[in-house]
C-alpha cells in the first residue's frame, strides 16, 4: 500500500510538471508519455529551460526545489512561448 | 516583452474596472489598481484615466474557472491571474482568479502586488527571469509593501517601450546626469557605498545593504551578492545591525526596535523579539551597530554617540552603560554604521570609511575606504 502511495504521488508528480510545462514553457502537447524518459529528451531540455528562468539550481531533474517553486502561486502568462 | 514586441502608440490610456470581488470593499479595490497603475507611470511617460462603461484600453475583471478566454482558472492557489500583452478588444485586459482570497495585506492574496504585476503585461512587459523583478511569474508573498519598488529590471524593461517620464520645465536636472530610471542594486565600488550592517557567520563576512548583502569567504577570492530574501525570506530589509555569536552558531539581525536570531538560514521560533527584552531604556527605538567580541564573550551595541555592552555569558546587559564611544574607541567617528570582529580587530563602518581599531593599543590603527573588503 505504502509503495502504491509513492507511486500515485509520483504519477501525480509527472502530471503535474507536464501540465505546468505546457502551459507556461512551451511544451508540446504531443510530448507524451514523457516521464519514464531518462534521457536528455525534450521534457528534461524543458525542465532544464524551467530552472534555468525560474533562477533553480539546473539539474534537468524534477528535484524537490524544483517541485516546491512550481507549486508556488503565480501568474498563469507562460513563461515562454504565449498563451496556449 | 512579449513576441514581437507589441506596445501601445499612445502614451494616454484608459482603464476600466468591469466588476469587483466580495473580498475586499470597492473603494479598496479601485485604491489598489490605482496604486498599480501609479507604479508604472511614476518611470514612465504613460498616463492613465478611469472609464466606468464602455471600451477601455485595459479592462479589468474577477472572474472563476472557465470565464471565456479558453485560459480557465484553477479555484484557490496556484493561478492567481493573467493578462494580455497590448492591443485591440481583450488584449490590454486583466482577469483576477476570484476564487483567490484578495486583501490588502498579506494575510491572502495582496491584490495590488498581483495588479501591478500584470499590469506590467497590459502594458508590454513579459515574465523576468530576475527574482528580484516584478514581472518575475511567481508570487512573492513576503515582499515588504511598505517599501515596494519596481526593480532595475522592470525599470529597464519598461522604459525600453515607453521612455522615462518626461522632466518637468521646472525641475532642475544637471546636463550630465541622466534621468533616474529607478531603485538601483548597490554597486560594490561605488566609492560612496556605505553599508547597513557586517556580521561575520560561520568564517564568513556579510556586508548588508538595502534588500542585499554581499557575502566573502576566506576561502575565496570572489564574493557573491545575494538577496536577503534568498537566504531568509522573512527577515526585512534595510537592516540596522548584525552580529554573530561563534559560541551558539547563532547571528542576530535587528531592524527597528526588534531583532531575530538565526541559525544558518533558520530564523529560530520566538523571533523576533523587542530590543527591550536586551535590557536597553525604552527611550532606545534602535540600534545603529553591533559587535561580537568572540574571546570575552562581550557584545557592544551602539546607538549615536554611546554605547552598551551585553554579557553573553550573563545574558544581561552590563552595569556603568551606556558609555561615550569616543571615551573608549578614540578615533572612531562619534557614530558607526556597522561593526564586525575579525583578525583580533574592530572594524568601524561610517558613510565610506571604516575604522580598523585595535583593543589591545586602543587606537584606530588604519583607516581604509569601507567597500576595501570587497576587493575595491
Amino acid at each position: 500500500y505504502p509503495l502504491n502511495g509513492a507511486a500515485r504521488k509520483e504519477d501525480s508528480n509527472m502530471d503535474f510538471l507536464q501540465q505546468y510545462l505546457e502551459n507556461y514553457y512551451n511544451l508540446a502537447k504531443d510530448t507524451k508519455p514523457f516521464v519514464r524518459r531518462r534521457d536528455g529528451g525534450p521534457v528534461v531540455e524543458k525542465i532544464r529551460e524551467m530552472q534555468k528562468f525560474l533562477g533553480l539550481v539546473v539539474t534537468g531533474k524534477l528535484d524537490s526545489d524544483t517541485v516546491e517553486m512550481m507549486h508556488k502561486p503565480r501568474c498563469g502568462v507562460p513563461d515562454v512561448g504565449d498563451f496556449t | 516583452t512579449f513576441p514581437g514586441v507589441p506596445k501601445w502608440r499612445k502614451t494616454h490610456l484608459t482603464y476600466r474596472i468591469v466588476d469587483y470581488t466580495l473580498d475586499l470593499p470597492r473603494d479598496a479595490v479601485d485604491s489598489a489598481i490605482e496604486k498599480a497603475l501609479n507604479v508604472w507611470k511614476e518611470v514612465t511617460a504613460l498616463t492613465f484615466s478611469r472609464t466606468d462603461e464602455g471600451e477601455a484600453d485595459i479592462k479589468i475583471s474577477f472572474a472563476v474557472r472557465d470565464h471565456g478566454d479558453f485560459s480557465p482558472f484553477d479555484g484557490s492557489g496556484h493561478v492567481l491571474a493573467h493578462a494580455y500583452p497590448p492591443g485591440p478588444g481583450f488584449y490590454g485586459d486583466i482577469h483576477f482568479d476570484d476564487d483567490e482570497l484578495w486583501v490588502e495585506d498579506k494575510s491572502g492574496t495582496n491584490l495590488f502586488l498581483v495588479a501591478a504585476h500584470e499590469l506590467g503585461h497590459s502594458l508590454g512587459l513579459f515574465h523576468s527571469a530576475d527574482p528580484r523583478a516584478l514581472m518575475y511569474p511567481v508570487y512573492n508573498r513576503l515582499t515588504d509593501l511598505a517599501r515596494f519598488h519596481l526593480s532595475q529590471d522592470d525599470v529597464d524593461g519598461i522604459q525600453f517601450l515607453y521612455g522615462p517620464p518626461p522632466v518637468s520645465p521646472d525641475e532642475p536636472v544637471a546636463p550630465t546626469e541622466s534621468v533616474p530610471s529607478g531603485p538601483e542594486t548597490p554597486a560594490a565600488c561605488d566609492p560612496a557605498l556605505s553599508f547597513d550592517a557586517i556580521s561575520t557567520l560561520r568564517g564568513e563576512i556579510l556586508f548588508f545593504k538595502d534588500r542585499y548583502f554581499w557575502r566573502r569567504s576566506h576561502w575565496s577570492l570572489e564574493f557573491e551578492f545575494h538577496l536577503i530574501a534568498t537566504f531568509w525570506p522573512s527577515l526585512p530589509s534595510g537592516l540596522d545591525a548584525a552580529y554573530e555569536v561563534t559560541s551558539k552558531d547563532i547571528l542576530f539581525v535587528f531592524k527597528g526596535n526588534q531583532f531575530w536570531a538565526i541559525r544558518g538560514t533558520e530564523v529560530q521560533a520566538g523571533y523576533p523579539k523587542s530590543i527591550h527584552t536586551l535590557g536597553f531604556p525604552a527611550t532606545i527605538g534602535k540600534i545603529d551597530a553591533a559587535v561580537s567580541d568572540k574571546e570575552k564573550k562581550k557584545t557592544y551595541f551602539f546607538v549615536g554617540n554611546k554605547y552598551w555592552r551585553f554579557d553573553e555569558n550573563n545574558q544581561s546587559m552590563e552595569q556603568g552603560f551606556p558609555r561615550l564611544i569616543a571615551d573608549d574607541f578614540p578615533g572612531v567617528e562619534p557614530e558607526v554604521d556597522a561593526a564586525f570582529q575579525e583578525f583580533g580587530f574592530f572594524y568601524f563602518f561610517r558613510g565610506s570609511l571604516q575604522f580598523g581599531f585595535d583593543p589591545n593599543a586602543k587606537m584606530v590603527t588604519h583607516t581604509l575606504k569601507s567597500n576595501d573588503w570587497l576587493y575595491c
